[in-house]
């Protein structure tokens, strides 16, 4: 059975559409199947794959979400090998207010990625920056969360609040939610900022944090311009090298458990 | 009478709070009244101005929206002179499900501000990084919005949804809502991205590009851990020369309207 993987901050930028496109092309690499949830309006995930909102999109995870259609009918195949996508587009925006009136609207996900879970090694979920119910659904759907981080004074501020909802989650909906790891990225050596923030965070996070951490890259930022992800676009580059070794002690870290 | 100016873009980390804070502190320096609205739950405009969010913390933002607490009980004054900042915090994010209910939900922000355009001379509104109630509340209370934008391509993709946003304020709330301008942010003039991207802006927004660039600089990033403005952290770099630069820039550009 397959493993739903949110990846969440509500810190906007640090890095978490890169990471669900990257870490799963790099995992469709090593011949897992992976399928990546948008559950962001901005649709950042869908695009940085080379899917494109047009009018004539047919369906997208708002229908599944409010509409019900099920989750195999709106997925798509990437370029990349055993990687599919559950696009995202602008009208999910209106999910928010939408979910509110439903019964269990915290459970909806959960409930459309049931079928998914046997034709899947791992479903990423790239969510939005708020701790809206876009989110709130993907933390009660998901097995374990991953936490993209910036080494920056405002990454750190957030934290709090991030981790309060993950204990609210358990205490309500989901008791098992797991912490998948915490993720350095755009780190920048030269900075002593970069460091000091680092340090801080292994400390605060003893022993959750990955040993690999993503540098800053402009090869990762040029990417999702040509709908590649960075093994497809320069496997050569530091960005790709960064996430092919997150892919590798992922996959370790969950031989242990 | 002073004006109101959003600064909004539902993109993530594309320096909307490092943009309120510094081009309000170098207006500030320039002898101007300035007020700090933050519209965002995770209060990192307030953090970034050295307030942080205690339990002995009295009044935020939410009371002044929701419970109709007059905006000068919860200002406070700042380190910097004539800088006010209407501070938020994390009880913030429920405002966005709790203004659903009211009648006029969008204009709850514009009537609670009549008061303090007297005594101000420009009000910025820092917003999340989301198209919900909070930054459609700010932009129905806005007379100009000004949108800073990475030169990144996730940055491309969000501008027509907030440009379609901005344009259904104007058609049932705000007809005269304007765009003080478009501030490309982060620049690394090294990379042929950013250069790429900064000129199919400069194109699609034909002279609403404010030709002051803000380049990636880590003092920026330092600054809001010690609590201050890139003025009082560090004058001499090259942030302070860009955010001094855009406040001159920004006043020239009124001064012609
Ligand atoms: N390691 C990196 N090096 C350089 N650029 C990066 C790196 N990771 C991400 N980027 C770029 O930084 C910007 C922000 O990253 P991304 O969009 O993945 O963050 P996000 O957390 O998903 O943002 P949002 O909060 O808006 O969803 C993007 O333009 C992306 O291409
Ligand atoms: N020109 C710059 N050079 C270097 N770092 C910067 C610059 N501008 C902002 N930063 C840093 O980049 C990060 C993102 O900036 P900021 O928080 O201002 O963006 P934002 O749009 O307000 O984010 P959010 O969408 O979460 O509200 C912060 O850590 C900030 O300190
Ligand atoms: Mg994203
Ligand atoms: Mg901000």
């Amino acid at each position: 059975m397959g493993s739903i993987i949110a990846i969440a901050n509500q810190k906007g930028g640090v890095g978490k559409t890169t990471t669900a496109v990257n870490l799963s092309a790099a995992l469709a690499a090593a011949d897992c199947r992976v399928l990546i949830v948008d559950c962001d309006p901005q649709a950042n995930a869908s695009s940085g794959l080379g899917f494109q909102q047009t009018e004539s999109e047919p369906f997208t995870l708002y229908e599944v979400l409010i509409e019900g259609l099920p989750y195999d009918t709106a997925k798509r195949e990437t370029q990349i090998e055993q990687l599919d996508l559950l696009p995202s587009s602008r009208n999910l925006a209106g999910a928010n207010l939408e979910l509110v009136d439903l019964s269990d609207r915290e459970l909806i996900l959960w409930s459309r990625l049931a079928d998914a879970l046997a034709a899947y090694d791992f479903i990423f979920l790239d969510c939005p920056p708020a701790l809206d119910l876009l989110t709130l659904n993907a933390l009660v759907a998901a097995d374990s969360v991953l936490i993209p981080i910036q080494c920056e004074y405002f990454a750190l501020e957030g934290i709090s609040a991030l981790l309060d909802t993950i204990d609210r989650v358990r205490e309500f909906w989901n008791p098992d939610l797991m912490i998948e790891g915490v993720l350095l990225t755009m780190f920048d050596e030269r900075t002593t900022l970069a460091r000091q923030v680092a340090s801080d965070l292994q400390e605060f996070f003893e022993g959750q944090v990955f040993d690999t951490v993503i540098p800053r890259n402009v090869r990762l930022a040029e990417a999702p311009s040509h709908g590649r992800s960075i093994i497809q676009y320069d496997l050569r580059s530091r960005g790709a090298e960064s996430y092919l070794g997150l892919a590798r002690e992922f996959l370790f870290r969950r031989g242990q458990h």
